[in-house]
């Protein structure tokens, strides 16, 4: 495993651990969007089937039950906790996902590396978590009270996308028949939907200001 | 063959 790689796993391990930290320690979930969190919960149960058939690697399997332990507890918390759920921006977090997921199965179903029904669910993770994030964004851009680490979080997000692309490039030169279009391109695709939050991120760390997206 | 080397990956 190169570095590049270790590095994109870890930033989207401290991003998870960020949300959490926010959600336990302040009991709150202001500005975070369920719909998103329920997309990447969805997006780890479809990938990671093959979690307990083919097993890879001890750092490979203990990562992915972290992502599906933490994703089902950040969605029961933000649904269920007495106190947490009251914090809930649920008038402003609209975004129909269910329109996004239809798309995704349909498109993992044409473009698929093979028709098997592991290898499609795989392909629909990487379709979904390349959208996943529209819901959170849409809902950032309506609240005007964003705190630090909900823009934190999202920024660890992007970083973690952005490091997984370095990670694809660096393999594709170092591995012979690496080769992964699916993959690379839903990744660029992912990649891309946070440019427009990376640019006002850096205005506003530049300027040292508060971020907000213009509307 | 198809390499399934992308599978290691998160």
């Amino acid at each position: 495993m190169n570095i590049l790689r270790l590095a994109g796993d870890m930033t989207h391990l401290i991003s998870v651990i960020v949300l959490l930290l926010k959600i336990h320690s302040i009991k709150s979930c202001a500005g975070i969007s369920l719909k998103t969190q329920e997309l990447y919960a969805l997006v780890f149960v479809s990938r990671y089937l093959n979690i307990f058939t083919d097993f890879i690697s001890l750092y490979n399997t203990i990562m992915k039950l972290i992502f599906l332990g933490t994703s089902f507890s950040i969605v029961w918390y933000m649904r269920y906790h007495k106190i947490v759920r009251r914090s809930y921006d649920k008038d402003q977090d609209t975004f129909r996902h269910y329109f996004l997921v239809l798309p995704c199965l349909i498109l993992a179903l044409l473009i698929n590396e093979r028709f098997t029904f592991k290898e499609i669910m795989w392909t629909f993770s990487l379709y979904l978590e390349a959208v996943a994030i529209l819901p959170q964004l849409v809902l950032l851009q309506r609240t005007k009270n964003t705190d630090n680490l909900t823009v934190q979080y999202i920024f660890l997000l992007g970083a973690y996308r952005a490091l997984y692309i370095l990670n694809w490039i660096y393999r594709y030169f170092t591995e012979p028949d690496y080769l992964h279009w699916i993959t690379w391109i839903s990744g660029l695709v992912q990649t891309i939907l946070y440019g427009d939050f990376f640019y006002y991120y850096f205005l506003s760390w530049k300027n040292n200001v508060k971020l907000q997206l213009p509307a | 063959i198809q390499s399934d080397s992308i599978k290691d990956e998160l």
